[in-house]
């Protein structure tokens, strides 16, 4: 029990190691377990250092920069347990237009090897999709709709107008 | 192996009218105004790959998860999810080109928990356990971090180390 | 006390049963007691109907539509307990750009009485804004500047890049 | 009355250089990066109009607080922030038409918890209580939700029932 946490725990770690910097473009960040002879009895740790910054809990980065981390921590856990399809519900929700376009760069890559479906309200990741979906909905019954082009979104503005 | 299509009858804001959703390799998105039915459809990939547990489909029991009618309409009495693998590779443990899982829940009685699940490969009758085996050799089953529903990421950013060693022990 | 606490609450239903309506453009919610006898003994349920669907409780809902919910909440509490200055970190986070533009005409209304200031990665809420500002950072240092013309906004490209 | 200016100087990723942020009646944005440094100004307001919580500015004691020196530098010794707001209609109970609140805290020895606090109105030596007199009788004080922090509006979507009537608990 204890030999397998360590063995998850050393693979997920070189994995974060590895993942990270490229999320936060040039940080650094590694995961520590609280007790390392008795891994059960305490937590485990993320320590990251953004870019131009000093290495610090999670707990006081930035809302974004904590999005970053997590996201990091995601993959090297997807990494870990590799799966043939994958589905990703607005993950980029906190970050900016540079950082989420950063995550899109990295999940269009991944997709050479596995099915990802991205779930965002983004722009900017949308330019990354082979293929672009839009949902709404009307009278409380959603539809969906293949987007060919991606000027063609319907823009939120005559949607939702017509949800009333 | 790949997901090909998803079809939804009924299943949460999906009305009667089966929503077909042709899938390929590679990036899919999705986009959408808030409330339009994104999520619901992670909820209908993870209803037929998942467990039992409703409460990560966002609903109180089965009986939720069925088309209430929206504004103007009565609520339907079933809900079904139909899920068609690319299976060239026979990576599925199943011997045709495609391979269609279909699960339906149907309101019995008036109870909520009065609903009885169906489970379909290829058309013919199957079990949750079934589906539990071959989802789970063909690594499709959504234990690990492969469905990341939204919100996830904020609640790991927030989570506390006891919580996040949590999640190593579920993958040891 | 129990006076006290249904005068609080009575006070914040009425609010909520007016903003709501307005954030999600023509649903209705309220709140309710758990435990109107004992309200100390139970909890308080929100419920909503967003446009064009049934009511539900505010777990059921998207999540979208739950952060609508819970402004319509805050600026309930705000109005029962008004202050001369309001800070508002990034509450639009989960919303799409037609909702987020609500909350910006609605928060430009309130702040011809009291002054607002909003934190915001969506471009917009900056086209309602009396001032506006954009904070970057360099080594590890921040600094604000003061933007004249929303074209200004230094894209975060520039900013990002300078960063490293 | 409103906010009139806000001076930073060694709080949180703000460096020795002054920052100062003129602010006007009506709706001010603030936009940037990840990181850049925005949630900061709104710690930097509850640092002085709040209680003694750092909880609430994301740090672990009062030290946290005080500018690391970023990539390259030493930190700091002490930090400070200084809020000015116009009074003409005189809501704040101080007699000038403009009125200064200066809050610093300097490190005095190496432990995190050696930290000294000064409070100064108008350049003279307060307390920490008078600022909080003064800043309830003036509404200012942030024991209401008028500072609401990044990430409370999902709190409050995710709350319980029981957590829910507490925040009217803490308004009766
Ligand atoms: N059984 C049901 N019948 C009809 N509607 C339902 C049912 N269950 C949930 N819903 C509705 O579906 C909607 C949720 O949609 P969903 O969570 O997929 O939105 P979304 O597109 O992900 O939005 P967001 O961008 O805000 O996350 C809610 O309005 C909810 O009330
Ligand atoms: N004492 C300190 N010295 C230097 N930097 C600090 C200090 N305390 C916090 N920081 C840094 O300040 C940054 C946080 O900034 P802040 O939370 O204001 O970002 P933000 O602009 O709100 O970003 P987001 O859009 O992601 O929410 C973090 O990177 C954090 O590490
Ligand atoms: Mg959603
Ligand atoms: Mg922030």
């Amino acid at each position: 029990k204890k030999e397998k946490l360590m063995e998850v725990f050393e693979n997920i770690d070189l994995n974060f190691k590895e993942i990270y910097p490229k999320i936060c473009r040039n940080g650094e960040g590694y995961l520590h377990l609280e007790n390392k002879d008795e891994p059960f009895e305490g937590g485990l740790i993320i320590r990251a250092r953004p870019p131009g910054k000093k290495m610090r809990d999670i707990r006081y980065l930035s809302g974004g920069e904590k999005s970053q981390v997590a996201i990091a921590f995601i993959l090297a856990l997807q990494r870990y347990d590799p799966s043939p399809f994958y589905v990703l519900d607005e993950v980029d929700q906190n970050l900016d237009m540079v950082n989420s376009e950063v995550i899109a760069k990295m999940i269009k890559k991944n997709s050479a090897s596995a099915q990802f479906i991205m779930i965002s309200l983004h722009k900017i990741i949308m330019n990354f999709a082979d293929h672009l979906y839009a949902c709404y909905i009307k009278d409380g019954i959603s539809r969906m709709v293949a987007i060919q082009n991606i000027q063609d979104i319907p823009s939120y503005d005559e949607d939702e107008k017509d949800n009333e | 192996m790949y997901l090909k299509e998803v079809y939804m009858k009924n299943f949460k804001s999906f009305g009667k009218q089966t929503i077909v959703v042709k899938l390929s390799q590679g990036l899919t998105v999705v986009s959408g105004p808030n409330g339009s039915g994104k999520s619901n459809i992670s909820d209908a990939l993870l209803f037929v790959v998942g467990g039992q547990r409703t409460k990560k489909l966002r609903a109180d029991n089965y009986a939720g998860l069925i088309f209430d009618g929206g504004k103007k309409g009565k609520g339907a009495k079933s809900a079904e999810v139909k899920l068609i693998f690319s299976n060239d590779d026979r990576k599925i443990n199943v011997d045709s080109d495609l391979v269609e899982f279909t699960k339906k829940i149907k309101q019995k009685g008036k109870g909520p928990a009065d609903v009885k699940t169906y489970y379909y490969i290829n058309g013919r009758s199957s079990s949750r356990g079934e589906f539990h085996n071959i989802f789970s050799v063909a690594r499709l089953s959504s234990d690990g971090y492969n469905v990341v529903q939204q919100g996830t990421v904020n609640d790991i950013a927030d989570s506390t180390p006891k919580q996040r060693r949590g999640i190593l022990d579920d993958m040891a």
